[in-house]
């Protein structure tokens, strides 16, 4: 099963079509692990993107150097899926 | 033990063999108006049911409501469970309800991508496409929503096979799409198309393959516009209304788009709400919220296609 330690969801926000562009670079990179949950940009929208643990730091600089504004929308990913898991298990009970 | 649908749980997340009990049990419940549809397997033979609601007659114009075809928008096939039950329990009750199925059928898939739906229980709790074996990848699936015969292959869809947006090797390729497409085509009769997807509150009409406005855009409008007014009234959940391309971005192979083109005019796309901090780990607490606003929506949806017959 696939774990999700540490990963963290963060509402990125572009301001333009650099930012945007940067964004369907990285999209289009499978190899980058981030894992879009939003498909297709604009700056009238915020994208969710699921970034994997080792990754955070190396993204979340990207994101400075290119100016491009976001926050943290789910701190801890396995967190959210284990309290889901137990509420599951409870009801299956 | 006897089973009831009274006693399940609507509020809590299911796996696939639990929601596929209750479907059995709904039908046991209604048998009169309420059967269970298989439309076909899975790539990795699971059982693929529709429910149908039918009041009877042949043929009759019908509604095609789908739910969880990404498998990891778990609030859309709980909410379908939950709508499944509602119009089962309503008919007979609600005057728009029986009016509606005294003329129309309804089809409601509830878990349209049951192998990925598995997967997420099982094995990745993130995965989205379908279990297909991508031939030379390592990668599996295609997205089911990229991969019909719209604008197949075109902007908005990758040709990555370990992308979550892969639209697939060619058109019906992923055989749950073609399950749906061979049901839609060997129907002939449906007039309504609406695949239920989440997160990010909207209400979406062709086209997402081109940017161009549909024919019957005015009226798709006001039907998404007064649809939602409706579903915000319950607990003021905001939704955006338009066509896909315009409202989020270029997406080819929509199963909306495929639906339009064909002739079903009234095909809607809905993204249900996340509450802004959930994403597709939507507590299971929002799955009732969810489920009873989303039913305004579809409901005003299902009654404007009844009044005005084409």
């Amino acid at each position: 099963e696939e774990l999700f330690n540490g990963d963290q969801v963060l509402r990125v926000l572009p301001e333009s079509e650099d930012h945007i562009q940067a964004l369907k670079e990285l999209e289009e990179d499978v190899d980058s692990e981030l894992d879009f949950w939003n498909h297709g940009f604009s700056t009238e929208r915020p994208v969710d993107i699921r970034v994997p643990h080792d990754s955070l730091y190396a993204f979340k600089d990207f994101l400075m150097e290119n100016n491009i504004p976001f926050t943290v929308m789910i701190n801890n990913v396995q967190e959210l899926l284990d309290e889901e898991r137990a509420e599951m298990v409870n009801n299956e009970g | 033990l006897e089973r009831k649908t009274k006693s399940f749980n609507f509020a809590a997340y299911h796996n696939l063999e639990t929601i596929y009990a209750f479907m059995d049990t709904l039908v046991a419940s209604h048998p009169s108006l309420i059967s269970k549809v298989n439309i076909g397997s899975s790539y990795e033979n699971r059982p693929m049911y529709a429910l149908k609601f039918s009041t009877g007659g042949v043929s009759r114009p019908a509604i095609w409501v789908d739910a969880g075809i990404h498998a990891r928008e778990w609030v859309t096939q709980a909410s379908a469970v939950w709508i499944a039950n509602k119009i089962a329990s309503d008919y007979g009750v609600d005057p728009s309800v029986t009016s509606l199925l005294g003329q129309m059928d309804i089809y409601l898939m509830i878990v349209t991508n049951p192998d990925g739906y598995a997967f997420t229980h099982t094995s990745n709790r993130m995965w989205r496409k379908t279990r297909s074996v991508n031939a030379g990848s390592s990668c599996r699936g295609a997205d089911p929503n990229r991969n019909w015969d719209a604008g197949f292959g075109g902007p908005g869809a990758s040709k990555d096979p370990c992308s979550d947006s892969y639209h697939g090797p060619y058109a019906n390729s992923e055989v749950e799409v073609k399950n749906v497409v061979d049901l839609i085509k060997g129907h002939g009769n449906f007039k309504s198309f609406i695949s239920i997807h989440s997160y990010s509150q909207l209400l979406m009409y062709p086209y997402g393959y081109t940017c161009t406005d549909v024919p019957d855009k005015s009226e798709l409008h006001a039907v998404g516009t007064a649809a939602i007014k409706e579903l915000t009234s319950l607990y003021n959940t905001r939704y955006q209304v338009g066509s896909i391309c315009k409202i989020i971005y270029q997406a080819s192979g929509g199963s909306i788009d495929w639906t339009y083109n064909i002739g079903i005019k009234y095909s809607f796309a809905f993204e249900l709400r996340d509450t802004g901090f959930y994403g597709f780990l939507l507590p299971a607490n929002q799955i009732l919220p969810t489920a009873e606003e989303t039913w305004l929506g579809l409901k005003y949806i299902m009654g404007y296609v009844r009044d005005h017959p084409y």
